[in-house]
């Protein structure tokens, strides 16, 4: 079935957030409305920094977090 | 810290403000600017030069969306400030994003806070994974010194100890859930949310949400103190009662109501009682237990005064708990108690105790 568009806003937003914070390369991480397994790891490093629940899923705390105003210095990664 | 462990190579370092924000006074940001910058120098041997002109180590400036360097601003909420960590020419430059409210209180996004983080990575900080940390990477408000332990560790190991050390209170870390030995300071429900108080956070716990929220006190309420004693739910009022030290505040649902603080006397307690331990609200009495020392007091909801009879000894009515009780709640005629890091699982109607757990069971550990 095709994703709703609440679904695919949620799947926006954390590319965005991860590519920004997480170092996740640019290009369609869920063609098929799934993540890819680029994606869900990169979901996995950013809950295990947080302290979440480590799923590698879009779940409601982890879009929270993505969510709240932050400092925009990536949080992993070589600084560039 | 940044990768190869960047930092200036000389102890006195130079800043410029290369603009203002039209949302403070210029004296408010240049006082926020220099708080922020003291709180670093007051742990380590920095010292920090301001420049009106010329190229400083540290630029400051506000701006939106695009704004040179190729790293954009989002326009309100979302990313507030970056700043570069220590280097030429860019490095240790400390941008705010000027479509952000800037304020000197609670009410937007506190400007000493935000550049008290950011100025953290102009001199070599990145970005800690404690939630009561200045360098976590999520913004939230809170008052006095702003760094914590972990803070101080990561500078102090870049730069040293400040020799001429001035006193400084460092925040605690964040207290971590599943610590075997946690006790709670208060808990309570909350429209069908569970809220355990301790020290300056809270964790909130949904029924559908898998794992508890931890979140600075301050953060929510800026008004209410960094210590919470006791609290409870009056469901038929949908008023949440906070309690500490001497006052009380009340929350419908997470907005505090006008007319608090009050004084906890005004429940009909004396005046030697100065804290309240526990509270819990027996929906099916329409009573109000607060704990305070090994005694408790019955409160009557419906009349607002206190019962007779009371103070009663907790370890008398309560045969199998402990003689003090540092945060109480009730589900479906159990009431649970916790002290220490001991859970005690009360039947109220077989008035026994059913179970002995940890306090963190709670928290799903």
């Amino acid at each position: 079935a095709p994703l709703s568009s609440e679904d695919k806003d949620d799947l926006l937003l954390a590319e965005k957030y991860l590519r920004r914070f997480y170092g996740l390369p640019a290009g369609l991480q869920g063609r098929q409305g799934q993540p890819s397994d680029a994606l869900k790891a990169k979901i996995k490093e950013m809950q295990r920094f947080f302290n979440l629940k480590v799923t590698g899923n879009l779940d409601e705390n982890t879009l929270e977090l993505m969510k709240e105003p932050r400092c925009g210095v990536p949080d992993i990664g070589e600084y560039n | 810290h940044f990768p190869r462990h960047l930092k200036w190579p000389n102890t006195d370092v130079t800043f410029r403000i290369v603009n203002y924000t039209p949302d403070l006074k210029k004296s408010d940001v240049d006082r926020a600017i220099r708080n922020a910058l003291n709180a670093w120098s007051d742990v380590t041997p920095l010292t920090f030069k301001k420049l009106y002109k010329g190229n400083a180590d540290i630029m400051i400036s506000f701006g939106s969306k695009e704004h040179g360097d190729y790293n954009p601003f989002d326009g309100p909420n979302g990313l507030l400030a970056h700043a570069y960590p220590p280097g030429e020419g860019i490095g240790g430059d400390t941008h705010f994003d000027e479509d952000e409210d800037w304020t000197k209180d609670s009410s937007a996004y506190n400007l000493f806070i935000v550049a008290a983080h950011e100025l953290g990575h102009a001199l070599g900080m990145s970005h800690s994974t404690d939630p009561g940390a200045l360098m976590y990477p999520v913004y939230s408000y809170s008052t006095g010194y702003p760094l914590a332990e972990d803070d101080i560790e990561g500078i102090q190991a870049l730069y040293g100890p400040n020799p001429n050390s001035r006193k400084v209170k460092p925040r605690p870390d964040a207290p971590t859930k599943c610590d075997p030995m946690l006790s709670f300071d208060a808990a309570t429900e909350l429209r069908g949310e569970t809220v355990i108080f301790k020290d300056r956070f809270y964790w909130r716990l949904h029924p559908q949400m898998p794992e508890p929220e931890q979140t600075l006190i301050k953060s929510t309420w800026p008004s209410i103190p960094n210590k919470v004693d006791a609290a409870y739910e009056n469901p038929e009022k949908d008023l949440v009662i906070i309690f500490s030290g001497i006052r009380m505040w009340a929350l419908n649902g997470y907005n505090l109501v006008d007319g608090y603080p009050k004084y906890i006397h005004k429940l009909g307690l004396p005046k030697t009682i100065r804290k309240v331990d526990a509270a819990v609200h027996i929906g099916d009495t329409g009573k109000t237990l607060l704990f305070t020392d090994e005694e408790y007091w019955s409160y009557d909801e419906a009349s607002g005064t206190m019962d007779t009879g009371y103070p009663r000894s907790i370890e008398d009515d309560f045969p199998g708990m402990s003689d003090e009780v540092d945060a109480a709640v009730y589900h479906y005629g159990y009431l649970y108690f916790f002290h220490d890091h001991v859970q005690y699982e009360y039947s109220y109607t077989s008035k026994k105790v059913i179970r002995i757990m940890r306090t963190n069971a709670i928290l799903n550990c």
